[in-house]
């Protein structure tokens, strides 16, 4: 973790749904590399850390101090992939769902 | 092949290999087959952990949608007859109808004697012959509707009439209009009756070859921000009626309340933010009242005012309503040494 970067960027994370206790009526994937993000949007922000024009801004006024108790901009997911999931729904049946956002692809300030 | 039978797929291998032949990524079928359970076996479970192995390698969308819901039979003899019944309530309002398939195993057809038939041959060494047995019996498929509270035969709702194929073997019809009438309805009870003129032989029961029904659906709430947790989320970490989520089950009316500083800018120092100040400017001072905070000796503490008026009314103001804690002689001698 220490050697983590400080900016914006994404991390890795592998969730089990053992660890979430729904591997019971999950039949498959078990596990999935879902990542987050995390890091600074500190003033000036670096062009890989991908800010939206509104961050930008709002790192500037939040630098100048023109007002009080701006934050710096957030470190989100910016780019996201979907994730086809088996389970057995109440009655027992088979189902495949294929939901979106699931994994980050890219991180972003905003 | 009744797996391809959906028109956006080129054929996928016969059902028959299983799933030995492909690896998932994550975990072997022989995982996946042990989560299915006992119902593992069946040809449903193969075929949808087929689907989720499609789109896992290649992205395929299962029939252009986002979902796929299986449906298996429960069968019943009903006049000694066959009947398969379909519970397809577990569907969600949120799932617009693409596609439904039936599908089910034909026994290879019992040809019927050849018929003997009483017969004088007209030419001396003719000798009788006997008829060519006549077609297999037809297969005759019926779907009827039924709404959740009537024990009636329920509504027909489709009748397909079918050559038994020249082997036993798996088949799939398309019963996309029968399902979205029946669900229009409300009648999410369907029966299917597959009769072939004899009687039930009750060969079915249990057997893998019972028949399931596939709907390819389009989730229209899945892009919704918890979408996830609609459909997989079971247990609710904080049901109805339970006690506040934040009280820990055994504790007192803890008086105390959580809150935050309001924390103007990065504290430059270890004072404690003005007591009775509170900048008129900061919209959303936290009103604090007297009852609310600690019956303590520490007095309420209220937010640092803006730095505009910091400066506007210089650090003397400031300081002299500020609080500076009050540390013994022997506190302020260690610290002024360090």
């Amino acid at each position: 973790q220490w050697d983590e970067p400080r900016v914006c960027s994404r991390r890795y994370l592998k969730v089990d749904f053992a660890d979430i206790g729904w591997n019971e009526w999950i039949i498959s994937p078990k596990s999935f590399d879902a990542y987050y993000c995390s890091g600074a949007c500190e003033f000036p922000m670096p062009k890989i850390v991908r800010p939206s024009n509104h961050a930008t801004i709002q790192s500037i006024v939040r630098a100048v101090g023109i007002v009080p108790g701006i934050p710096e901009p957030c470190c989100v997911p910016d780019k996201m992939s979907s994730l086809g999931v088996l389970f057995l729904d109440e009655n027992k049946n088979v189902v495949l769902k294929v939901y979106p956002n699931m994994s980050v692809e890219t991180c972003a300030c905003r | 092949n009744h797996m391809a039978v959906h028109p956006s797929w080129s054929a996928l291998p016969a059902a028959a290999d299983g799933l030995q032949g492909d690896k998932d990524s994550q975990q072997s079928p022989g995982d996946m087959a042990a989560a299915l359970g006992p119902g593992a076996q069946d040809m449903v479970a193969v075929h949808m952990l087929r689907l989720y192995e499609k789109y896992s390698r290649r992205g395929a969308r299962p029939g252009g949608g986002n979902t796929v819901r299986s449906f298996r039979a429960r069968l019943e003899v009903v006049n000694q007859k066959t009947v398969y019944f379909f519970n397809l309530t577990s569907m969600q309002d949120s799932e617009m109808i693409l596609t439904a398939t039936f599908h089910f195993y034909s026994e290879p057809p019992r040809w019927p004697r050849a018929r003997e038939v009483f017969c004088k041959p007209r030419v001396k060494n003719m000798s009788c012959r006997l008829l060519p047995p006549g077609p297999p019996a037809r297969l005759h498929l019926l779907f009827r509707s039924l709404s959740q509270n009537t024990a009636t035969q329920g509504l027909l709702r489709g009748a397909m009439a079918l050559m038994p194929p020249p082997r036993g073997l798996w088949q799939a019809k398309d019963i996309s209009s029968i399902i979205k009438a029946a669900r229009r309805d409300g009648e999410l009870l369907l029966s299917a009756q597959l009769d072939s003129g004899e009687k039930d032989t009750g060969a079915h029961r249990h057997s893998p070859h019972m028949p399931y029904i596939l709907v390819y659906a389009n989730d229209l709430a899945i892009s919704e921000p918890n979408s996830v947790a609609v459909t997989l989320q079971r247990y609710d970490p904080f049901p109805a009626g339970d006690p506040e989520p934040r009280a820990a089950p055994n504790s007192s009316a803890d008086p105390r309340v959580r809150r935050a500083t309001q924390a103007s800018g990065p504290l430059q120092d270890n004072e404690l933010p003005g007591l009775d100040e509170r900048p008129a400017h900061v919209p959303h001072a936290q009103h604090y009242h007297k009852h609310e905070l600690w019956p303590s000796p520490f007095r309420a503490l209220k937010p640092r005012p803006g730095r505009k008026d910091r400066r506007k009314k210089g650090q003397d103001t400031f300081a002299a309503s500020s609080q500076v804690l009050d540390f013994d002689e022997k506190t302020m001698q260690k610290a002024r040494r360090r």
